[in-house]
């Protein structure tokens, strides 16, 4: 019963836009969208409402999975693995608020603790604009419990500045196990592609009709 | 002597707030939103008295648009029952290139209703 004229003038505002795009790739895997749904009812409560007391320092958090990687090396106490994602921020809506690499399950699933450096390497995405001037951004010592993440947010945002908000990067990870209880003879669990680490984008919408952050950025001592 | 029970008569209703639940299924949305299942906007519905009490928040606007219905021109409109204050919600989304979104979007839920 409703006009096809007004229905279609409605999805033309951006809340409908972004309900109701095109069908997702079914892509998600089990990993990313339970750390998702971890953080949401941190945020929110069953029914949708945000708590007072959150503290995600942002009004959105999207998690980007790799988009290309190389298989996971991993000889003796080393774990070594190549990984793409493509970065998009819209400048004159989104203002990034931090940038989070979480760190893949097969370490945590491991049980023994890891020494990695994670190292950066953007690629223009522009023909004979390849940047390949590899940065440290993250040397973390990681431990088999919980998720944990590696702060890159200076790194993201001095590259976004750069290339105005469209680029790709490469992250390589160089962890080696730390000796726990004398052996690197623990067999490696969990190699699947699903258990690739991925990007999380926390950022605030400046466009009118979003919800204004007021709870300061909570950062995760080290 | 005979009179009227008491809720006999079809007595109007004024301007408050209405509960209502949508299901994101309902909506059409489940390929999209992985999380709440449903959502709980409300609505505001009911007639705005003629002399506009202090916890309507009614602007002056409202009171003057009134006073003209009644006194001036019948044909202008008394004020609109509609939503005072809201509340956000938030959503966990599937977007199209493969990421997972969430969101806070603000003034979702109606929480108070207005005559203006």
């Amino acid at each position: 019963r409703v006009n096809p004229q007004s229905l279609a003038a409605a999805f033309e505002l951006p809340f409908l836009q972004e309900m109701t795009g095109k069908t997702p790739k079914s892509s998600f895997t089990g990993q990313s969208l339970q750390y998702m749904r971890d953080l949401y009812y941190r945020s929110a409560s069953p029914e949708g409402l945000p708590w007072e007391n959150r503290t995600l320092g942002a009004t959105s958090v999207r998690l980007v999975p790799a988009s290309a990687w190389t298989g996971i090396s991993t000889r003796g106490p080393w774990y070594v693995q190549s990984l793409e994602y493509p970065m998009a921020m819209d400048w004159e809506r989104q203002i990034l608020v931090r940038t989070a690499v979480v760190y893949p399950s097969v370490l945590r699933r491991s049980g023994t603790q890891f020494l990695c450096q994670v190292k950066a390497e953007t690629r223009e995405n522009k023909p004979n604009a390849v940047e390949r001037a590899f940065q440290v951004v993250s040397t973390q010592s990681y431990k088999p419990t919980a998720w944990q993440e590696s702060d890159i947010t200076a790194y993201i945002r001095q590259r976004l500045r750069k290339a105005r908000g469209w680029f790709s990067f490469w992250l390589h990870w160089e962890c080696r196990r730390q000796r726990a209880r004398g052996s690197f003879r623990t067999r490696w669990r969990g190699k699947a592609n699903s258990d690739t680490p991925f990007l999380l984008l926390y950022f605030n919408d400046t466009q009118q009709g979003y919800q204004e952050v007021g709870t300061p950025l909570h950062r995760r001592v080290r | 002597q005979a009179g009227d029970a008491p809720g006999s008569r079809m007595e109007p209703k004024f301007c408050s707030l209405h509960p209502l639940q949508v299901t994101i299924k309902s909506l059409g949305w489940t390929n999209w939103v992985i999380a709440p299942d449903r959502l709980y906007p409300n609505y505001c519905q009911g007639l705005c008295p003629r002399i506009l009490r202090k916890g309507l928040n009614s602007p002056n606007h409202a009171i003057i648009q009134n006073l003209v219905n009644e006194l001036v021109n019948q044909r202008v409109p008394r004020p609109c029952c509609v939503p005072y204050q809201y509340s956000p919600i938030s959503i966990l989304l599937k977007e199209d290139n493969g990421t997972i979104l969430y969101k806070e979007w603000k003034d979702m839920n109606a929480q108070s209703c207005t005559c203006r």
